[in-house]
């Protein structure tokens, strides 16, 4: 159930 | 000149036993500050940061700031030989061949083993990993390590181990933290109250919460999270529907690791 998203997507995005 | 030396294995073979089963490779940074491990797992969906202060080893020198990728795979077997309580010495020379060497020394029978380890890339690591204000996270649970890995492996033994996809749901609610999995014939669900310091004061569970909050994760995941217990008594969750989990074990007074993983989300 639910999605996992990217760990790396999610620091290169702040 | 890199050169460090401890006396006792025990630490990084307990460090390597913590990230290498989830990690494949890392990206070690050697500054004057010690030594900061990153690594994320091949699907990036975890990663682990480690700092070991300087003052973790018995002898740190580090002239200039020196970032290697190594394998974890090969060095958790070089690893394997090494006994607790062998001396390694971690080297690389100032015109280093994209080597490092590291050294065990039995304090015993004197022999000594010697691996050189080729760096290798990293895909992606280090990042940049900002530290959010803790206002930012809706609750905090404090923990015996221990109790985490036990927590861990009921819920494996439960749901089905051969899945992979296990999720596991942590909801915390005013004094409770509950644990919660479904298999394939039932749920099971594991609730820890907060203990009472009095009764327990080497070993309490604690709890912060500023709202209620209930995030899934990925059992597999948390499972090697819980891995670190080796390292630290105790572990500290962090928990925020918009930011990753940080599951964190301290490391006596010299240093953290700390595993990041971001909840799933509906979709």
């Amino acid at each position: 159930s639910g999605v996992q998203l990217s760990i790396k997507e999610f620091y290169r995005s702040k | 000149i890199l050169e460090l030396r401890l006396v006792q294995a025990t630490l990084f073979k307990n460090v390597l036993e913590a990230i290498s089963d989830l990690f494949s490779k890392a990206n070690f940074d050697f500054s004057g500050t010690g030594l900061e491990l990153q690594a994320m797992d091949t699907s990036h969906v975890a990663l682990v940061a480690l700092l070991l202060r300087a003052e973790a080893f018995n002898h740190y020198l580090c002239d200039r700031d020196l970032s290697m990728g190594l394998n974890l795979a090969d060095m958790a077997k070089a690893f394997r030989c090494a006994n607790n309580d062998d001396i390694i010495t971690i080297k690389a020379e100032e015109d280093w061949s994209d080597t490092v060497t590291f050294t065990f020394e039995s304090p015993e029978d004197g022999e000594i083993s010697i691996f050189d380890f080729d760096f290798v890339g990293t895909n992606g690591v280090p990042l940049e990993i900002p530290e959010f204000p803790e206002s930012e996270y809706q609750a905090k649970v404090r923990m015996p390590s221990a109790k985490f890995m036990r927590i861990c492996k009921k819920l494996s033994s439960f749901g089905d181990s051969g899945d992979r996809d296990t999720v596991v749901i942590i909801s915390v609610d005013k004094e409770c933290v509950n644990f919660f999995t479904r298999g394939k014939t039932g749920t099971s669900t594991i609730v820890c109250r907060q203990t009472q310091t009095v009764d327990k004061p080497k070993e309490p569970t604690l709890i912060e919460m500023k709202e209620q909050v209930s995030l899934a994760f990925d059992l597999r995941y948390m499972n090697s999270f819980s891995k670190g217990s080796t390292l630290s008594d105790q572990v500290t969750i962090s928990l925020s529907s918009n930011l990753p989990a940080v599951f964190e074990y301290k490391i006596a007074e010299t240093g953290y690791i700390r595993y990041y993983m971001l909840p799933r989300i509906e979709e």
